[in-house]
């Protein structure tokens, strides 16, 4: 898996 | 959003709604660590800057607005409006000892050398420690007040609920981030003490004492 540019987690 | 997910922010709602809550209802920092809320302070305006740069979703935008909003009414109740009551002798805590080396960190290991993404790695680092002044509070007063150990566990299990969402989103997305997994494991270990105190004597009518 690849670390997301947009974070949508808290 | 997966149930662990949810279940997750709930709590970490919760635990803040307790805390403002005790604070208003009893008119009292008492028990409270300045510190670890000044940390959380920090935590939350340095990983939320995205707010300005990204759109993820309504619910997103007004957890991470109440989150930051919250954090500073907190750290004004604790440092102003409610000082006379505030603990400073027993909330001695050095945090310079967990900024420091959480600041070094992030410079060192992030997943891209970019101002914001510094600044959220940082973030996360910090939140996973920024507990600390408040259980050494704990262990150096001896006690916690109920709704203070209602607020720790709520605290506490939000994390622990995300590495469950992390394993779902593994198995499921594909997703993960080992800088998020690795913090979310540290945060919740440091927990574990606490837990079994809050399970053997919260959870059975008495508070927490701990001998002298």
């Amino acid at each position: 898996g690849e670390h997301e540019e947009t974070k949508d987690e808290l | 959003m997966n149930i662990f997910r949810l279940v997750g922010d709930m709590s970490h709602l919760l635990a803040i709604i307790i805390l403002l809550m005790k604070m208003w209802k009893s008119r009292s920092v008492a028990g409270i660590s300045g510190k670890s809320q000044i940390l959380f302070a920090i935590v939350f305006t340095t990983r939320y800057l995205d707010l300005f740069t990204s759109f993820v979703s309504i619910y997103n935008t007004s957890m991470k607005v109440f989150f930051i909003g919250t954090s500073y009414v907190t750290v004004y109740f604790i440092y102003q409006h409610f000082k006379p009551t505030y603990d400073s002798n027993h909330d001695t805590f050095r945090v310079e000892f967990l900024i420091v080396p959480v600041g070094g960190l992030a410079f060192l290991v992030n997943h891209e050398f970019s101002l914001l993404e510094i600044l959220w790695t940082f973030s996360i680092y910090l939140e996973s420690v920024a507990i600390l002044p408040q259980l050494f509070m704990v262990s150096k007063t001896g006690e916690a007040e109920s709704i203070t150990s209602h607020y720790l566990f709520a605290l506490g299990s939000y994390r622990a609920l995300y590495l469950l969402n992390w394993i779902y989103r593994y198995y499921f997305e594909g997703f993960f981030d080992l800088i998020a997994v690795v913090a979310g494991c540290v945060q919740t270990i440091l927990y574990c003490d606490f837990f079994y105190l809050y399970i053997t004597k919260v959870l059975k009518g008495k508070k927490i004492s701990l001998p002298a």
